[in-house]
């Protein structure tokens, strides 16, 4: 309800609200992916295998957007903005300076809305394969999205080659945030 | 006194996507 955190709220209370902050964002992986051709195709342990794996890299993307380089603040989904000072008291300040410098990388590429939202797609089905049943249909689906981000991209600027490459290296990039990051605690205030 | 539930990032995408596939089954 408070775009800052006055200093009448304890940091607990604002952890609790940071915490919450994941849930909607969460919910809306979810549908997301069920509006990716073909995901549904898929058998739904793997749907949730893939999502299970995915959702962090998929909210790392969607919250670059969020990020303000300039007035140093975040975003969240619920409308609620957080300065980085405040956000770094919380104990988040290494996931949040590694998306700064990830939201930095991504933002220099000037996706269009588009472009982003497949790029989204290619993140969550590019996501770990532990406890995936049907590689192969996983794979194809991959390969289809790919190949469509490929051409969405190439056709828009055909004089820039290198536009491509360097957005696929930020997969890699994602799974280093996931690897760091996705145990970071939160915590949920149980009335 | 208020208590938590403290859980990591993961667990939480975890729980939230099990709960939506299973209340669309």
């Amino acid at each position: 309800s408070c775009p800052v955190a006055p200093a009448s709220r304890s940091s607990q209370e604002v952890w609790e609200s940071f915490s919450q902050c994941f849930t909607p964002a969460v919910k809306e992986v979810v549908e997301f992916a069920k509006s990716i051709p073909g995901f549904q195709t898929l058998s739904q342990h793997d749907q949730v295998m893939l999502l299970k794996s995915g959702t962090f890299q998929v909210l790392m993307v969607r919250f670059c957007s969020l990020f303000d380089p300039k007035e140093r603040t975040v975003t969240f989904l619920n409308g609620q903005t957080y300065s980085l000072a405040s956000l770094r008291a919380l104990g988040m300040g290494s996931l949040l300076d590694a998306m700064f410098e990830f939201s930095e990388k991504l933002g220099s590429l000037c996706l269009e809305p588009d472009e982003m939202a497949l790029f989204m797609a290619v993140v969550l089905v590019s996501a770990d394969r532990s406890g995936i049943v049907e590689v192969g249909a996983v794979e194809q689906l991959q390969e289809n999205l790919i190949k469509a981000l490929r051409s969405l991209i190439t056709s828009r600027r055909p004089d820039d080659s290198t536009l491509f490459p360097k957005l696929l290296l930020r997969l890699p990039d994602l799974r280093t945030l996931n690897n760091q990051h996705s145990d970071k605690l939160l915590a949920f205030r149980i009335d | 006194p208020k208590t938590h539930r403290v859980m990591t990032l993961a667990d939480h995408i975890s729980h939230i996507i099990t709960q939506d596939f299973a209340r669309n089954q």
